[in-house]
């Protein structure tokens, strides 16, 4: 895959953050995310939106993050923590 | 899937528009007009009800907002997040829905970059009501906009959030939860449509009145709306006298308290002193503080100091603050203040002449005018004036109802049909074009 750019890293962190895939950024270390969380994050959100789920933040995906959606987000931290489990 | 939320104890749910787009092609009465429909998608199948309210206690409260709204999801300027709502709970904001007023707001619009407020309405009621976003691509929770869902006389949920919603509230009685087994197609007719002549599969509604070729038992206006009652319904125009539905309401699900074996009220009218709802049947009368009657009602309509046999129309005339009961060829003053009758009352002929000796029931409107209606037809009379203007009497049907003079005559001789569009003697089937009517009307 073609190599990321840092603001689509950014963008992509900050929606997964956004709407439940992942937990919110600690205070502490900012917004750190292991790339492993990151990719499954990626995955589970893939799958959601009905994109096939392979973990990395391509162009699909990060077509499907500016698409106008609601603003709850798709997983709570009940389910996140569940999943994680 | 994230877990099933919660969901509300009460099944009578008030609504109300509190602020809304400030720069968009939709008026208001559009945009209340849609939050209606898309509500009415989510209780044509559960045993929620909704009820649009004027007060600061709706349970729905609806917002049009910009950017940061002390709402821990701001929103972004047009695209990115569009609306959102809360689930619910006892928490003040459960319930409440906005919508990013910085998008571009339409319905039935050919632009593709614009945002169809129906669609997105129907998905953020969803979680007004306790449904969290799902995957599936046909869902309408799926937190994606998928752009228009069409007609909203002809939409037909999904099965998987029929099934979901019926998880947390029940089916609706009168909906079969195996009529539709799958996914419906689009163009499919609705879940639930206003019941035809000749095919159904809700329960008979037959003492269902035509507007058209009715004559009220009585009219009001209410929080500077008009009502119009006839046997156990009522329509209801808004300010500027455009009708929310074509099909009318059932009292008892509206005034709540009324005894459900109420087959009719008398008469109607707001108190002035403290705009309270009284409802007048035979000897006895509710009082309502806005859509829930109070304690210890009925009582006898002998408080006011009226004879049994009770009364055939109440209005409060703002001209003199005073309230009028009528009954046959009678008539009484009411002062709300004193708490009693004028003296020299009941008196044989009311102050306003070229108005019928007797009356279904009367109301002061927004105009300033006093109305009088009786039978199928009304006169007015003009602000602080004791006579009736003299084009009156006119149509009730044609000027309140959004009825064509043609079609109150044909219904009355017994042919359906919305006779000023396609006048089809002999069809059946009739809410095929009333429905394409009503959504001309809505979007007006």
């Amino acid at each position: 895959a073609p190599a990321l750019r840092a603001e689509d890293l950014s963008l992509g962190v900050d929606w997964l953050s956004r709407f439940g895939y992942l937990p919110p950024a600690d205070p502490e270390t900012g917004q750190l995310q292991t790339q492993e969380e990151l990719s499954k994050a990626i995955a589970t959100m893939q799958r959601f939106g009905g994109l096939e789920a392979t973990g990395i933040l391509d162009e699909a995906t990060l077509e499907l993050m500016k698409t106008p959606r609601c603003s709850l987000p798709d997983l709570s931290p009940a389910v996140r923590a569940r999943r994680r489990r | 899937q994230a877990p099933t939320p919660t969901k509300w104890n009460k099944r009578n749910l008030s609504w109300r528009v509190r602020t809304f787009p400030r720069d968009s092609p939709l008026g208001r009465d559009t945009v209340r007009a849609l939050m209606h429909y898309a509500l009415k998608v989510w209780s044509d199948i559960t045993p929620l009800n909704f009820h649009e309210v004027a007060g600061s206690t709706a349970d729905i409260q609806i917002d049009f907002s910009k950017a940061d709204h002390n709402d821990p999801y701001p929103f972004d300027g047009p695209g990115g997040t569009v609306a959102h709502a809360f689930f619910p709970g006892d928490h003040r904001i459960a319930g409440d829905t906005h919508f990013d007023d910085d998008e571009s707001w339409t319905f039935r619009s050919s632009d593709a970059h614009s945002m169809d407020l129906f669609a997105v309405a129907i998905h953020e009621f969803g979680h007004a009501i306790g449904l969290s976003h799902v995957a599936a691509a046909s869902s309408i929770m799926q937190p994606y906009y998928q752009g228009p869902v069409g007609d909203p006389l002809h939409y037909g949920l999904p099965y998987e959030d029929r099934v979901r919603i019926w998880q947390l509230y029940g089916v609706r009685e009168s909906v079969s939860p195996t009529a539709q087994p799958d996914t419906p197609e689009p163009g499919e007719p609705p879940l639930l449509p206003e019941p035809t002549n000749n095919q159904s599969n809700s329960p008979p509604r037959k003492d269902v009145p035509h507007r058209c070729s009715s004559h009220f038992d009585a009219v009001a206006q209410i929080r500077g709306e008009a009502f119009f009652f006839k046997g156990r319904y009522f329509w209801r125009l808004t300010r500027d006298r455009h009708l929310v539905s074509l099909q009318p309401a059932q009292i008892h699900r509206f005034w709540r308290g009324l005894p459900l074996h109420l087959d009719s009220v008398d008469a109607v009218y707001e108190r002035s002193s403290d705009h309270r709802i009284i409802f007048f049947k035979g000897d006895r009368y509710w009082v309502f503080k806005d859509t829930n009657v109070e304690e210890g009602y009925p009582r006898p309509i002998s408080d006011f100091g009226l004879p049994p046999g009770g009364v055939d129309a109440a209005f409060s005339w703002a001209h003199n603050d005073k309230t009028y009961f009528f009954k046959d060829q009678l008539y009484w003053r009411y002062d709300e203040h004193m708490r009693r009758m004028d003296p020299g009352h009941p008196a044989p002929s009311p102050p306003w002449r070229g108005i019928p000796s007797t009356l279904d029931d009367a109301m002061h409107w927004s105009d300033g005018a006093a109305y009088f209606f009786r039978g199928k037809e009304y006169w007015k009379v003009l602000d602080s004036e004791l006579v009736a203007a003299p084009e009156y009497p006119q149509s009730t049907a044609r000027d309140w109802l959004v009825c064509k003079d043609l079609q109150a005559d044909s219904e009355a001789t017994g042919m359906d049909g919305e006779a000023g569009a396609h006048p089809q003697s002999g069809q059946h089937d009739q809410s095929r074009s009333e429905d394409g009517y009503e959504v001309c009307s809505c979007t007006s």
